[in-house]
């Protein structure tokens, strides 16, 4: 039976749900980028959170490791934490910027946007 | 929704395409379509107003986007050379003002800015023709323009020739100077590209006024400005960071007043 563990607390409340990817918009303005890219000035990229804990859902698509690690946590909290819950499919998007000589680059970046999350 | 404009693999060969002015540079309005999802454009740093971007590159931007939502990766697409970064370099060069006729015309692209890091895979030159009213027409109505490297003193290597069919009508000329782009990068040319426009009428070898087949530069909007287009496929997963180092570089060498540092300082920090 996997106990109650001291890392699902945050900020003082227990965050129950499990690993899940949830939305994250990204605003390139807010973070100043808006003087060089052009577009897109925002978009999706999720982020990954939640618990790993036992048993883990297969959709989550564990390695061999994490499922050892989630194990040895539900037996002994105090031997190790729980695997993480982190992006396991990443999808690129494409980026219209001015480079440093004042060109316009169209250039498709990797790894964007999460499309799947997954405890490792 | 509206499709994105996808190159089918039976287009136009590359350098004979001669393209209709619509093909790929869409109206204000396609502005508004690509930039709706990214409101506060009007707010754009005034720096960045300066660079207003080619249609052809928001065509470029729209249509790979539009792909990646349906899965398809940019480099898939035959005419995007299976590049994932794609440069364009405005033409900013000016005829000489005089009454005698335009028989050469000097295009000079500074590349020097371009990553050594990446895989060129394919270079273009895109110049809009303009007919004015009274365009030429030559009873087999077939010209050829040329490219070639400067100081030719003929049509030597890497010279690109595309027939002009009814020269009446605008177009989008589309020349393919990959080979003369290599050959520049295998001779050291300090990150500069020359090349000359002529044209000549059918088999004769005259050249003829480049002004009356309509590639005058005077009056042109920015957008209609000739573009050298520059296909590159980087090796390995491009770092947000690369780039905004270089701005931050950038923008610290083309800012010198006080206001400006401070507001370089804001955006420093900003960008922390």
């Amino acid at each position: 039976t996997a106990l109650n563990n001291r890392h699902g607390k945050r900020h003082g409340k227990k965050s129950k749900s499990r690993c899940s990817r949830k939305a994250l918009h990204v605003n390139f303005k807010e973070l100043g980028w808006d003087d060089w890219i052009i577009a897109p000035l925002d978009y999706e990229a999720y982020h990954c959170e939640g618990m790993c804990d036992f048993p883990l859902r297969s959709h989550l698509e564990p390695t061999n490791h994490a499922i050892i690690q989630t194990l040895m946590n539900s037996m002994d909290p105090n031997s190790t934490p729980p695997s993480c819950c982190v992006p396991t499919k990443l999808s690129p998007i494409s980026i219209l910027y001015i480079d440093s000589g004042n060109n316009v680059v169209y250039k498709q970046y990797e790894d964007m946007v999460v499309e799947q999350c997954g405890c490792r | 929704a509206r499709s994105a404009a996808l190159v089918p693999s039976s287009g136009p060969k590359r350098n004979r395409g001669t393209r209709s002015p619509h093909d790929g540079q869409r109206s204000p309005k396609f502005l508004r379509d690509v930039f709706a999802s990214s409101p506060g454009l009007s707010a754009r740093d005034d720096f960045k107003n300066s660079v207003v971007p080619h249609d052809y590159m928001l065509s470029i931007y729209r249509t790979y986007s539009a792909a990646e939502k349906l899965g398809l990766n940019a480099s898939f697409f035959r005419s995007s050379k299976s590049a994932n970064t794609i440069t364009s370099f405005v033409d900013r060069g000016k005829d000489e003002f005089s009454h005698s006729p335009l028989r050469r015309q000097k295009y000079v692209f500074d590349v020097s800015t371009l990553s050594d890091k990446e895989e060129l895979v394919g270079a273009e030159l895109r110049i809009l023709r303009k007919p004015p009213e009274d365009a030429l027409s030559s009873p087999s109505d077939l010209y050829n323009i040329e490219l070639v490297s400067c100081g030719s003193a003929r049509s030597l290597d890497s010279s690109t020739s595309v027939g002009l069919r009814n020269a009446r009508n605008p177009a989008w000329e589309v020349l393919d100077v990959w080979d003369m782009f290599k050959s520049r990068l295998s001779t050291d040319h300090g990150g500069q590209l020359c090349m000359e426009l002529r044209a000549t009428v059918g088999q004769s070898d005259a050249e003829v006024d480049l002004r009356s087949l309509g590639f005058e530069r005077r009056g042109r909007a920015q957008r209609e400005k000739a573009i050298l287009v520059v296909y590159a496929r980087s090796r390995k997963r491009e770092n947000l960071f690369n780039e905004m180092r270089e701005n931050i570089k950038s923008s610290r060498g083309s800012r010198g007043s006080e206001q400006d540092t401070g507001l370089l300082f804001k955006a420093r920090r900003r960008r922390r």
